[in-house]
């Protein structure tokens, strides 16, 4: 970045203009400055350069989460019920986790739990075929719930260890869809322990401030959101509303997606990331 | 909502001869928040603030408007001639068939507002043929076949053959068949991507369609301006779709994209159901913006 040499408000106008244009939102943002006024002013910081990194090491500190994402339950099967709002890439990802984890000898299986979308599970049913695992679907419109529990019983018997759940685009504004999720879980949940049911929420990297209410309401939904998912950060967004988010709600980041083909999918980290918000 | 926010800054201020730059200073800042708050672009909302100023400073507040109606007022009538005053239609050539090509980002809703249009079109008694163009995402050109058959307008589709190919294929059926309407589905892609975007400006220059319509999703943040411009500067867009306004996103990328191409919005999704599709209109997507 460019940015001005001394460390004064011409700067923090700079840092200001970095993060909201990188969709880190007026209040995270104001938040952040805040706080980094306080550091420069208390360590008396007068290096730009210096600035830049106390900033960088302060976001890292909010978006940080020492988990392995790809950690699954002792006893199997673990169950990732993939949930978001239209489009955000939630077929896409789950065909690159079947990949992910069939590659670290996971025995994986897949379920087509969208029976409403035009040809979803033809979709499903190629990226299955692409990553080489189980799939389980059914018939246009049957209820996604009892294709759920079909699907998590099978994955029970045949000894799977992890089971990815492909669910509906769904607005968070659609009650009668939000309850139709809780539904899907609490019907998992008759057949594995709750605590292997790990509900993820697929949010596209291009949205805006309108990712923190779907964070919201689909955490309450399924009573508990197990951590996200970022896809189409191989655009020109930073994808920074994921620092708000972390800064009011403790759900980590576990993926993010950066692109369409079977491997586009990385585990988060939050060093480059940081890096790439500010390049 | 802004106005109440501007209502308590503006308290302060009553029975006020001018408006002065000191004094309305901290009802911009409430206004430059709520428009960042609701995704327009950071530049957009920089510019706009200042043109609300220029038109504010020395305005007199007569008698019967109170400093922050009059401030709401100027807002909310520089927001709807932004966002270009008056509905902009859909426009089909006079000689059959007519072509839009509908394109955008992954995911942005191209393929639903194309069984979109083919029933509203089909509803206006018009021959359509919806054009499967999208070789690439899995299932895409089920998807829309599908979709065709719900509405019961014909899909021409070429299976993965390259899209050029393909609208080329859809045309001269299209011209033995007395279609009036002809509407290519394209793959979603990133703003970013030269080949692909080279793709789009290929199909435009054999099929010179009458519309090229960029669908962007109503939650798109900061970015809608860097794809919007790229896809404008690429094709020179005739119109712009806002889809899934359904949610409770504010939709600032409508300001951000119209501020930075001039292309007119003309539609806007309201659902996954082929019949939810309206015109946009600039009076109430100001509302929303400023919540
Ligand atoms: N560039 C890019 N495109 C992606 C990424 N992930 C998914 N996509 C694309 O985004 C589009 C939508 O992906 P889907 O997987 O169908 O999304 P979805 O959430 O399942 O959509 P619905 O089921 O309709 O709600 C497709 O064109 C994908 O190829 C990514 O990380 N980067
Ligand atoms: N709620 C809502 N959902 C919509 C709207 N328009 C499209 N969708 C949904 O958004 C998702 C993506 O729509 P598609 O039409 O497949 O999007 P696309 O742009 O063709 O996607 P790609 O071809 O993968 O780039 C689907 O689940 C649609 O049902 C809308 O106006 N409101
Ligand atoms: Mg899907
Ligand atoms: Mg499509």
């Amino acid at each position: 970045v460019g940015m001005a040499a001394k460390v004064d408000d011409n700067l923090l106008d700079e840092i200001e203009e970095i993060l909201i244009q990188g969709d880190v939102g007026v209040s995270a943002s104001m938040k952040i400055i805040e706080n980094l006024k306080k550091k420069v002013a208390h360590d008396n910081i007068k290096d730009a350069e210096q600035v830049i990194t106390e900033l960088k090491t302060e976001i890292s500190l909010i978006i940080q989460s020492d988990r392995d994402p790809g950690q699954l339950n002792e006893v199997g099967p673990t169950v990732w019920l993939i949930m978001g709002v239209n489009g955000t890439g939630k077929t896409t990802s789950v065909g690159k986790l079947a990949k992910y984890f069939s590659d670290s000898g996971k025995k994986t299986m897949v379920a087509a739990c969208d029976t409403f979308r035009a040809a979803a599970v033809e979709q499903l049913s190629i990226w299955a075929e692409r990553s080489g695992v189980e799939f389980i679907k059914a018939k246009d419109g049957t209820d996604p719930a009892s294709v759920a529990f079909d699907a998590v019983s099978a994955a029970k018997a045949r000894g799977i260890d992890i089971l990815l759940v492909d669910t509906a685009g769904r607005l968070h504004t659609k009650s009668h869809l939000m309850e139709e999720l809780g539904k899907i879980k609490r019907v998992i949940s008759k057949v594995v322990p709750v605590e292997n049911i790990k509900p993820k929420l697929v949010l596209d990297g291009t949205t805006g401030q309108n990712a923190l209410s779907q964070v919201k309401i689909f955490t309450d939904a399924v009573e508990g959101c197990d951590g996200l998912i970022v896809t189409k950060l191989d655009g020109t967004a930073k994808g920074g509303v994921v620092i708000a988010i972390a800064e009011e709600m403790s759900v980590p980041i576990d993926f993010i997606g950066l692109g369409e083909q079977i491997d586009d999918l990385k585990p988060f980290d939050p060093q480059s990331y940081v890096d790439a918000l500010f390049e | 909502s802004l106005t109440e926010k501007l209502e308590a800054t503006f308290k302060k201020l009553r029975g006020l001869g001018t408006l002065t730059e000191d004094n309305i200073k901290e009802a911009l800042k409430e206004i430059r928040r709520a428009l960042l708050e609701a995704d327009v672009n950071y530049k957009v909302t920089k510019d706009f603030i200042q043109d609300v100023q220029a038109e504010a400073v020395g305005a007199e507040t007569i008698r019967s408007v109170e400093p922050g109606q009059l401030i709401v007022k100027i807002v909310h009538e520089k927001m709807i001639k932004l966002l270009g005053e008056k509905t902009a239609e859909i426009q089909i050539s006079e000689r059959p068939p007519s072509i839009i090509m509908i394109c955008g980002l992954q995911g942005s809703g191209k393929t639903t507002l194309t069984a979109k249009l083919g029933l509203l079109y089909k509803k206006k008694k018009q021959k359509v043929l919806l054009v499967a163009a999208d070789p690439y995402r899995p299932a895409a050109v089920k998807q829309l076949q599908t979709l065709g058959k719900q509405i019961d307008v014909e899909v021409f589709e070429m299976g993965q053959s390259d899209p050029v190919t393909i609208c080329k294929g859809a045309i001269s059926k299209a011209r033995k068949e007395f279609v009036d309407l002809i509407i290519f589905d394209t793959a979603g892609r990133l703003h970013i991507d030269e080949e692909l975007m080279n793709e789009l400006s290929d199909i435009k220059k054999m099929a010179n369609p009458r519309e090229i319509l960029l669908v962007a999703d109503a939650m798109t943040g900061q970015d809608a301006v860097n794809v919007a411009r790229e896809f404008h500067e690429k094709l020179n867009v005739t119109g712009v779709v806002l889809s899934k306004m359904d949610g409770d996103a504010r939709g600032g990328a409508a300001l951000s994209i119209r501020g930075v191409t001039g292309c007119p919005l003309k539609l806007v999704g309201i659902g996954e159901k082929l019949t939810d599709l309206e015109p946009f209109h600039p009076d109430r997507m100001a509302s929303r913006i400023l919540g």
